[in-house]
């Protein structure tokens, strides 16, 4: 088990991040896509605790420890996909969403999502026509290890490729289209089975939101350097 | 007993009513005038679904995805945004300790929405993918019922249907953030209220003065994976008007494998 406890104290009405001490583990269970290993899973649980009130809040999700490379093959164009530094070879299928009425519920995505895993596949594509989908979408492809790759809401016959052409600028709202999709990207960041975010199907979102999310979506200098010092730090959000 | 720490689904007991059909206001149907559900024009709700999915729930129209039974839905280009503008109601109780915090919580509408709880009104902003989340401690009886009323508008440009159909239709839903297929497209028919409803889940949650928001887990590797680090970064509000002096523990613990059970 990996315990770890941290004081701080935060300022009366206000709104702080706070990075703990990285947890060190050696030779962890990795995570790995179906038909490459197990899909190992660990218990993640953050609690924090208030003086002269006790427990104020608890979170608890799981992770699993993966590394996930894509770049664009020059030879083929095609994109070459690694997990945990080992190339795979993609066997994907397209998915709209569960039902037209939105009637989600675990039930339906278990069993559509083993469903593919059984099928042999290692990857799920959420169309940028559908939804972003749900967390509960996500847990059942990080347990069955189906990878996904998960559109933000532009199409090319809407936007701007279209018979007739339409919206070629995207939606009135950019802002709006930002504020969802970095909501969405804080719902679904930590499952182990997203594998890549991508801007629309068979269109780029318009240049200010491409840029945006691009910027956004890109790994924090801070995770690349090598660590052997324990950092931590606290930044007023506002 | 006061409410435990944690998060209290609501997707039981939900009523729904079209908005046309119902005179009273927010604050009238969540203070003076509750609906029942044995009184027109208020049915059985399905939460989390879409306006759509309440109607088929109570027959009031054909499951569209049988034989044409699509073509004999009104779609809201024909009927008006107003057809498919609809009220949903609930109640729910809670019991609070002091220094303790409730907020009420929709993590997707599609697509805009007004919020009344006993008699009190918030304003949900547009956009089908973006969560929602009100502290609603001072508003709440800490002791009996509270009322719940949510006023669901459609996407501001659910567009025309074609006579050709089309990917996309005509292509008007593009214009706002939510999800494009319900116009139609050459593998389905259109959705005739674009989706228009509280479609993900409802939830309230209780903390103390503390709050943990949005934890953020990432791993890094070195020595071919035999070194690993986990990074986390939370945001924390403290929504007490006091300093709060706090212990923060993060505890990482493997899942028990089939029948096996960690002690």
């Amino acid at each position: 088990e990996h315990l770890q406890t941290q004081k701080l104290s935060i300022p009366a009405g206000s709104h702080v991040q706070y990075t703990l001490p990285e947890l060190f583990f050696y030779k962890p269970n990795l995570w790995w896509p179906n038909g490459m290993g197990k899909q190992s899973l660990y218990n993640v649980e953050i609690t924090v605790d208030v003086e002269d009130h006790g427990e104020s809040d608890s979170w608890s999700e799981h992770f699993g420890f993966r590394k996930i490379e894509s770049d664009i093959d020059t030879t083929t164009g095609g994109r070459l996909f690694k997990v945990n530094g080992e190339p795979i070879f993609i066997r994907g299928g397209n998915w709209i969403l569960s039902d037209g009425l939105l009637r989600l519920s675990k039930k339906r995505y278990k069993t559509d999502i083993k469903f593919h895993a059984d099928m042999n596949f290692n990857m799920i594509r959420c169309w940028g026509g559908g939804l972003a989908e749900r967390p509960e979408f996500y847990h059942y492809c990080d347990i069955y290890g189906l990878l996904v790759w998960q559109e933000f809401w532009i199409t090319g016959d809407v936007d701007g490729r279209g018979v007739p052409v339409s919206n070629p600028d995207g939606p009135l709202d950019h802002d709006l289209f930002l504020l969802c999709a970095r909501d969405t990207v804080k719902l679904l960041r930590n499952h182990p089975s997203l594998a890549l975010w991508v801007g629309g199907n068979e269109q780029v979102p318009p240049d200010d939101i491409n840029t945006a999310l691009k910027n956004d979506l890109q790994l924090h200098p801070y995770f690349e350097t090598n660590f052997e010092s324990n950092k931590n730090f606290k930044k007023e959000i506002s | 007993m006061a409410e435990a720490i944690g998060k209290r689904v609501l997707d039981k007991g939900w009523l729904a009513a079209r908005s046309t059909e119902v005179d009273l206001t927010g604050v009238e149907l969540t203070t003076t005038t509750p609906p029942s559900s044995d009184h027109s024009p208020w049915i059985e709700a399905l939460i989390p679904g879409t306006v759509l999915a309440t109607l088929v729930k109570n027959k009031l129209v054909p499951d569209p995805f049988y034989g044409l039974e699509n073509e004999s839905i009104i779609d809201i280009a024909d009927s008006g945004r107003e057809h498919y503008t609809f009220w949903f109601f609930t109640t729910f109780e809670c019991n609070l300790s002091t220094n303790s915090y409730v907020e009420l919580n929709f993590r997707a509408i599609n697509y805009s929405a007004e919020v009344y709880l006993n008699g009190h009104k918030e304003v949900l902003p547009k956009g089908m993918f973006r969560r929602h989340s009100i502290d609603v401690t001072e508003f709440l009886n800490s002791s009996g019922e509270n009322m719940l009323a949510v006023l669901v508008y459609p996407p501001d440009h659910p567009g025309t249907i074609p006579p050709e159909g089309g990917q996309g239709g005509d292509h008007e839903i593009g214009k706002d953030v939510a999800a494009q297929y319900v116009e139609g497209w050459d593998w389905m028919a259109p959705i005739r209220d674009r989706n228009t409803g509280i479609w993900d889940e409802v939830s309230l949650s209780f903390t103390g003065p503390v709050k943990i928001v949005d934890p953020h887990l990432v791993s890094s590797f070195f020595d071919d994976y035999k070194r690993a680090y986990l990074h986390t970064t939370v945001e924390l509000v403290n929504k007490g008007d006091l300093v709060a002096d706090c212990t923060l523990n993060i505890q990482v613990g493997t899942e028990p494998e089939g029948d096996l059970i960690l002690v």
